[in-house]
């Protein structure tokens, strides 16, 4: 189903404050949706979930899971 | 496993700072200092419990709002806890978490604390979701142990434990469900505690006594610090002495009038008894393999003890001067020791006897310097005629391990 924005928003959110988006040094704000696709992979990649590049519902699911709250080193590009 | 950071130092210090409103304070303790055994067990790191001032792991319990945290929680559930890397050493936990222990229900305490505790230590998070370093949650285990991804982290980190145990002594470990501890005394600092006793114990471990506390004093370090009835049931704190004799395998702890017996950490039937043939308010006491008899102490008395035949004390107490050349009178502690010598303990010093019972050259020398791993003591204490290397006052344990050489080139002298 189509998602709205608020839980866009809140994906983005939880995949910057776990180190799997950068927020970019320089320039606009807002992220390519090739980023987040990465970002989204890494993410799924590290959970054990399929590797979609899609905010689907597992995914979702998993990011509402209780957690530490540092950072996870798994998305390469953001870790360097 | 991702290193993250690491301290300098390997003998670390904790407070802790408050407690959760959802758990009985000594259960949420109890957790904490599971958790902190967790890391102990496998690797050489030892944490030292302090009630007040500076600790080096300080861990507190904080909300929504914090005065002293920059980063907020969110309510129950999402993020349960955070950690600073080292060397700076908070961890928080979220108060509004449920914080249990012991169920499925809620957010285990320990666990928690066991993986922020890998934090602090200079752990990231595990790929291995089942890792305890794994990033998210994955609920309550009632056996947990460390994953081996967590094992290989903080050992590359801080090394391998040296392993002090024979899997002989593995049963006799710790149960690994904490004690309830009664109201223990203050945790002593092994380095600046007049001990209550030493012991030579069974498979040659030797144990340092304090307060309500022991632990264990190995060439590569201090054990973490147990309470005395955590491994010996039933056996009260601030002991007067204690002594191990391989020949009948007993341990007896002597405290007031009372003398208790053990085999390894199981209280013989019918113990504790009173003490009657000898005084009450022992100093000190020691097996001596020489002639397979214990020597208990008291000012400036001795009496000597044949275990399995009555022994006649009429003629007892006898001065300790008379066999013990040169050792000080009402000792607060002493042993045979693996090296065939004889070590008394008074204030903060030793001395070491020969085999003929006489106090050697260049005693008394320092104990926490040279057995309790302490940073070297300021050189106006370096006993006259000792052969301690004098060194920097302050000097903290360095990665370079100069202080650790130093340090453990003096203990091997002592141990040699």
């Amino acid at each position: 189903r189509a998602l709205g924005p608020a839980e866009k928003e809140a994906a983005v959110d939880y995949l910057l404050q776990y180190g799997y988006l950068q927020k970019p040094l320089e320039g606009p704000d807002d992220f390519r949706p090739e980023d987040i696709t990465e970002a989204l992979r890494a993410f799924q990649e590290a959970s054990e979930l399929p590797v979609s590049g899609q905010l689907d519902d597992a995914t979702r699911a998993r990011m509402r899971q209780p957690r530490c709250g540092l950072e996870d080193p798994f998305n390469q590009k953001t870790l360097k | 496993y991702l290193l993250l950071g690491r301290w300098r130092k390997k003998h670390l210090t904790f407070r802790i700072l408050n407690m959760p409103s959802t758990l009985p304070p000594h259960t949420a303790r109890a957790a904490l200092l599971q958790a902190f055994q967790y890391w102990s067990k496998v690797a050489p790191l030892t944490f030292r419990e302090v009630q007040a001032g500076w600790a080096d792991i300080r861990l507190s319990f904080h909300g929504r709002q914090s005065l002293y945290c920059s980063k907020n929680f969110d309510g129950p559930g999402r993020v349960l806890a955070h950690a600073d890397i080292p060397e700076l050493g908070s961890v928080h936990f979220d108060e509004d978490e449920l914080w249990t222990e012991g169920t499925y229900q809620g957010v285990n305490l320990r666990i928690i604390a066991a993986h922020e505790l890998g934090h602090a230590l200079g752990l990231g998070h595990s790929r291995y979701t089942r890792a305890l370093m794994a990033p998210v949650y994955t609920g309550y285990r009632p056996h947990f142990k460390l994953h081996p991804d967590d094992v290989a982290g903080i050992q590359a980190l801080y090394g391998k434990k040296i392993p002090e145990i024979n899997d002989e002594e593995e049963e006799t470990e710790l149960p690994t469900i904490p004690q309830m501890p009664r109201e223990p005394g203050p945790m002593p600092d092994p380095c600046s505690a007049e001990l209550d006793a030493m012991m030579l114990g069974p498979r040659g471990k030797t144990y340092a006594f304090k307060g309500s506390y022991v632990w264990t004093v190995t060439d590569s370090g201090l054990g973490p610090l147990f309470q005395v009835s955590a491994l010996w049931e039933g056996l009260p704190g601030n002991l007067d002495a204690a002594v191990y004799s391989p020949r009948t395998q007993w341990i007896h702890f002597f405290k007031g009038d009372k003398v208790w017996r053990y085999t390894n950490f199981k209280m013989s039937p019918g113990f504790p008894k009173k003490l009657k043939r000898v005084e009450p308010n022992l100093d000190a006491a020691l097996y001596w393999p020489v002639n397979q008899k214990v020597f208990l102490f008291k000012g400036s008395g001795y009496w000597q003890w044949d275990e399995l035949a009555r022994t006649d004390f009429s003629h007892y107490p006898k001065p300790i001067k008379k066999l013990f050349t040169g050792v000080p009178e009402q000792p607060s502690a002493a042993m045979s020791w693996q090296d065939g010598r004889v070590y008394f303990f008074k204030g903060k010093q030793y001395w070491r006897l020969n085999r003929q019972l006489l106090v050697e050259k260049g005693y008394p020398r320092d104990t926490a310097h040279n057995w309790m791993h302490c940073n070297p003591q300021t050189p106006d204490t370096t006993p006259s005629g000792g052969n301690t290397t004098p060194s920097a006052t302050g000097t903290d344990y360095s990665p370079t391990g100069t202080t650790l050489d130093t340090t453990s080139s003096a203990l091997d002298s002592t141990l040699n």
